[in-house]
């Protein structure tokens, strides 16, 4: 997370970071007692799913707990090359046990409509600012919904966001997701101080670079997929 | 030639700057002592989890009760909740109560059936009436009230739940994280 801030114990009890031989790699919601949402680009080099393990809590070095993984489902339409579809599940060895500092993340409707200028968070244990140091404990930064027409523009990412794809930073740069936030969330709260999976971090030129927010998997777009999935 | 040596029986005299930091010690150690012991006898709280039924015959029930973010739902739930936070805050478990929850809606013959969970915190050497208090002012308080919610004689009463399994259930709601916005002061 660039130009974020470490968060609070139990705010975003949901994150969880995804490991290869105890490195973190990606963040992941979830959004079950077994299931977890993240970027299928998280994929890319390692599918296996014996070589992942999760872990949740605030800091890497000390996880709350910690989960095998025993499966992996891509969307099937996603190919590495492209950046549509870029969304999977999870489903942990075991369930977890519910707690304060450890629940799920709730899934909009499909329906559900989010206006430009919202207010939203992405959280993560990426780069604090392109090619910089990774955190140990849990970032957080505020940040807007940027319509896909302004995302769009030529100077900004001309023509390259679908309808999969949900855009949020801001146009000045500075705060964003960056390197090994990809697959964390994008969430928006409600007026009973609910929170909901906006978006899936998957993918931006740089971070915090003026005209260049961050790009998300858009949730409600994939939101009956999940469904058929999870049966979440 | 042997000479036996004079053995001198040496006194040991303490001196009084020593016994009295002795004594103070002392007293220090059985203050500390007592201390520890009365707050884990009257301070120390222990957490106990209780699951409820309760018959609500007003309300027919319906398929939104089942979906988890229908308003009809988190409505009744927090309905609920509200009743029960008034039956124990307005009794002498008031400083023990700590919240109650709904985790299920069942269809009745007659209504709706709701389970709840109910959370009281209360000093270790109080905890072996808690139980027996709570199902009275339960029973007190929904006999003469207006409530909605009335006693589901089907099941026992208040069931006892282990503590990691009710904190999973208290928690099982989706996305309470960060209380967002702040509240202005």
């Amino acid at each position: 997370i660039a130009d974020g801030k470490p968060a609070d114990k139990a705010s975003w009890p949901w994150q969880s970071s995804l490991q290869v031989e105890g490195i973190h790699l990606c963040g992941a919601s979830l959004i079950g007692s077994q299931w977890l949402v993240t970027s299928a680009h998280c994929f890319d080099n390692y599918k296996n799913p014996k070589l992942w393990t999760v872990s949740f809590g605030r800091t890497l070095s000390s996880p709350l707990t910690t989960r095998k993984v025993e499966s992996i489902i891509v969307h099937e339409n996603y190919a590495s090359h492209k950046h549509d579809d870029d969304i999977a599940v999870v489903k942990l060895s075991s369930p977890v046990l519910f707690s304060e500092n450890l629940h799920r993340v709730c899934l909009p409707d499909a329906t559900f409509q989010v206006l430009p200028k919202s207010k939203v968070f992405v959280t993560g244990w990426g780069a604090l600012k392109a090619n910089g140091p990774f955190p140990n404990s849990l970032q957080e930064v505020e940040i807007e919904i940027i319509s896909n027409d302004v995302c769009n523009q030529v100077n900004v990412y001309g023509g390259a966001i679908s309808s999969g794809m949900i855009c949020a930073g801001f146009l000045t740069g500075k705060l964003d997701a960056c390197e090994g936030d990809s697959g964390g969330p994008l969430v928006i709260s409600d007026n009973r101080n609910k929170w909901y999976l906006l978006g899936i971090v998957s993918w931006g030129i740089d971070c915090g670079k003026e005209n260049k927010p961050g790009i998300y998997t858009r949730v409600t777009h994939y939101r009956d997929w999940i469904k058929s999935k999870t049966s979440i | 030639m042997y000479q036996p040596g004079i053995l001198v029986r040496r006194k040991r005299v303490w001196k009084p700057w020593t016994v009295a930091l002795i004594t103070v010690a002392l007293l220090l150690a059985l203050a500390v002592l007592i201390g520890l012991l009365v707050y884990f006898l009257v301070y120390d709280e222990k957490t106990h989890y209780y699951q409820a039924s309760f018959w609500i015959p007003s309300i027919n029930y319906s398929s939104d009760l089942s979906k988890e973010q229908s308003k009809f739902r988190t409505g009744l739930k927090q309905k609920i909740s509200n009743e029960i936070d008034v039956i124990f805050q307005r009794s002498s478990l008031k400083h023990h109560y700590v919240k109650s929850q709904v985790v299920n809606f069942r269809p009745s013959n007659d209504g709706v059936k709701a389970d709840v969970l109910i959370k009281f915190q209360i000093p270790r050497k109080n905890a072996g009436t808690l139980k027996r208090q709570a199902d009275n002012i339960l029973q007190e308080k929904l006999q003469s009230s207006q409530s909605i919610l009335k006693r589901d004689a089907s099941l026992p009463y208040l069931r006892e739940m282990n503590a990691a399994q009710a904190e999973h259930i208290l928690n099982s709601d989706c996305g309470s994280g960060m209380e967002y916005p702040p509240i202005a002061r």
